[in-house]
């Protein structure tokens, strides 16, 4: 489970990155 | 490398840090390599002059992460008019610190019969790079989010034509390492840790478009000073 938050929570830092 | 050898960290190709004329004969040039988990300074000494040298050592001025020798310079034989003979002088980062500018500079005096000799040379940072520094993903997280933005560098590093794979692959010969990928919008983005010999650790993001030959490289660093240096390295490593 902790694995798919970390997935979850890099996948949101890149969006969030990539669109500002 | 070639065919069979390991690829490794980056070496960059040696020059010439104390010229002849500047010596009394003596030329050497030089350059750094992290091989095996150690730091080398690999050096050529050339003799020029019209006698033989002997009774060569070396010492470094205090300087911006401790790097010192870590045993003697291991000239074992006289060196006779015209010979160069290739050393390797193993170092280490306990010597004494104190900062540089720039921060890579090196100064170095080198004594032989004749005389003492001094210079300055610049080492990549990336000589610095440990191996274990694959930070946990959690730990990343969480540190990403803690380093406050005025710590955020960002540069641009123009006419790249690797891919994110490739790149990634590159860097990790080096210690620079990939904690994770994802790809948003026709964009790659890594993120990188590294951490430097005095426990420093840079937190990286790559970004890679397809549509451009031009990466974005973010660094966050509770130092930032060293972002600069970190870059230079970014832009060695990819392009050799």
């Amino acid at each position: 489970e902790l694995d798919d938050d970390l997935d979850e929570a890099f996948s949101r830092l890149a969006e969030c990155r990539a669109n500002p | 490398g070639g065919v069979g050898m390991a690829t490794g960290s980056y070496v960059p190709p040696k020059a010439v840090w104390l010229p002849a004329m500047k010596a009394k004969g003596l030329e050497i040039s030089g350059t750094f390599a992290r091989r095996g988990g150690g730091i080398h300074m690999d050096l050529s000494l050339t003799n020029n002059a019209m006698s033989i040298m002997t009774d060569f050592a070396i010492q470094f001025n205090r300087n911006s992460f401790g790097l010192a020798p870590a045993g003697p310079l291991q000239v074992l034989t006289p060196l006779a008019q015209n010979q160069t003979i290739d050393v390797s002088l193993p170092l280490n980062t306990n010597g004494p610190i104190m900062k540089m500018e720039p921060l890579n500079n090196l100064q170095v005096a080198v004594k032989n019969n004749i005389d003492v000799f001094y210079f300055s040379c610049q080492y990549p940072i990336s000589l610095l790079f440990v191996e274990d520094g694959k930070m946990d993903r959690q730990v990343f997280l969480a540190t990403w989010k803690d380093i406050p933005s005025e710590n955020e560098t960002q540069y641009q590093i123009k006419d790249f034509h690797l891919n994110s794979d490739a790149a990634s692959t590159k860097l990790q010969g080096s210690n620079v390492f990939t904690v994770a990928k994802r790809t948003v919008d026709a964009q790659d983005l890594l993120y990188q840790s590294i951490k430097l010999t005095n426990g420093i650790w840079a937190l990286a993001e790559l970004r890679i478009q397809s549509i451009t030959p031009n990466y974005m490289l973010a660094l966050k660093c509770r130092a930032p000073e060293v972002s600069q240096y970190i870059c230079q390295c970014y832009e060695l490593l990819l392009r050799n």
